[in-house]
């Protein structure tokens, strides 16, 4: 029985696949499966929407797992996925969300790497695109996003683990994205799950300048910070990409920012200390509960401040 | 199925920004195949690395040659990676 998926352990892609399926028939009143594109070797990309109905309602897109063997990541997804299908009705703080606003949530934004990552190679971060002139695979997708393509902080060498891409948009999983979102067009919100090193971000990485809304944003990452310290103590630093971590160019968060989509934040999730991001199977609904609650703090906000 | 056996990961624990552009001259060592799993950014944040077998040797006398200060982090990533493997085939079996 598919009731038996296991939220604390890591799966292979064919067993999250079939997860998503149980989701959207178990809570067919609020959960769908929707197929946004295909990724380079022909796997589907999936999305669940989370909807009580209406059309084109203001939308939360939520994704998970660009760099692909951060497992984590992935399966913490899942048990969000989970999480928000079980408290609708029951929550009234996620049900008048859901009576607002629509949740889209990527569960596997890279599902070749993460197949690699599960056959060939655990290390494997990129994409498994064809680099024309190399024999060096893979672009990585958190650089090929049309925010301050190739500039500081990405690689033009396709044999790097931060190869930028041949230009933006290049890899297939990246710009079956950015069409889902451009056709919506009522995204107010894109979050994404990275590991690990606890950081809360918000734009820019691709330039070390302010964003525009800076005051708003840093005041809500801190409290969604606050949020997640309150479950387990795990403490997340609060900052944009370039001062928190790096000059970093091509990301997400940026091209969604730049694209009008004010909330735009990157969490990095826990690190134990141990393991960097090959923590331990036991770590995984910890890190997906104290997780939830900073995006249930961003998503409130969202909620309670239309622009 | 790519194996990592002796490959170790170091967190390097920078105190000024010479030290980091230390690091980022490492970084842009690629013999070495380092793949850097937190990159060297600021004085304020570890900087972790895989490093492979046959390279620890030599990252590690250029680590101790500035008096860069560092830890293992992972003594054998191979080791981590077959603790793993064995939970998910336990959790697959739970599941069945």
């Amino acid at each position: 029985s598919s009731n038996s998926f296991n939220f604390g352990a890591y799966h292979t892609l064919d067993e999250i696949y079939a997860e998503l399926d149980h989701l959207a028939s178990q809570y067919s009143n609020i959960v769908s499966k929707l197929q946004i594109g295909e990724s380079y070797e022909k796997r589907p990309l999936y999305v669940l929407k989370f909807s009580t109905g209406g059309s084109n309602r203001p939308a939360i897109w939520l994704d998970a797992g660009i760099h692909s063997r951060e497992w984590v990541t992935q399966a913490s997804a899942i048990w969000i996925a989970k999480k928000i299908a079980t408290d609708y009705g029951q929550d009234p703080s996620i049900t008048s969300l859901l009576n607002k606003m629509d949740i889209f949530l990527l569960t596997v934004s890279n599902p070749d790497g993460y197949v690699f990552t599960h056959t060939t190679n655990r290390m494997w971060r990129k994409t498994r695109s064809k680099n024309k002139g190399s024999v060096c695979f893979g672009v990585d997708p958190n650089r090929n996003w049309d925010a301050g393509f190739g500039g500081p902080g990405a690689s033009k060498n396709p044999c790097s683990d931060s190869y930028h891409g041949p230009s933006a948009n290049s890899e297939v999983e990246v710009r079956s994205v950015v069409n889902f979102i451009k056709n919506h067009g009522n995204v107010r919100a894109f979050l994404t799950l990275h590991s690990y090193s606890q950081l809360l971000m918000y734009p820019y990485g691709y330039k070390c300048t302010e964003p525009a809304d800076y005051a708003e944003l840093d005041a809500l990452g801190r409290a969604a910070a606050s949020s997640i310290r309150s479950l387990y103590g795990t403490t997340f630093t609060v900052g944009s990409i370039c001062t928190t971590i790096y000059q970093a160019s091509g990301g997400s968060i940026d091209w969604s920012y730049d694209n009008g989509i004010k909330y735009s934040f990157a969490f990095e999730l826990r690190d134990t200390g141990n393991y960097g991001f090959l923590l331990p199977a036991s770590q995984i609904i910890p890190t997906a509960e104290e997780t939830w609650l900073g995006l249930k703090k961003i998503m409130e906000h969202v909620r309670d401040s239309p622009y | 199925l790519q194996t990592f056996v002796g490959h170790q990961v170091l967190r390097i624990k920078t105190r000024n920004e010479e030290e980091v552009k230390k690091l980022q001259l490492l970084e842009s060592l690629e013999h070495l195949e380092l793949d850097f799993w937190r990159n060297p950014s600021t004085p304020a944040h570890p900087v972790d690395v895989r490093v492979p077998a046959n390279n620890v040797q030599a990252v590690k006398a250029f680590l101790e040659s500035y008096g860069i200060e560092y830890s293992i982090l992972i003594e054998d990533l191979q080791v981590v990676l077959d603790q793993e493997k064995q939970d998910m085939e336990y959790n697959q079996q739970k599941d069945r």
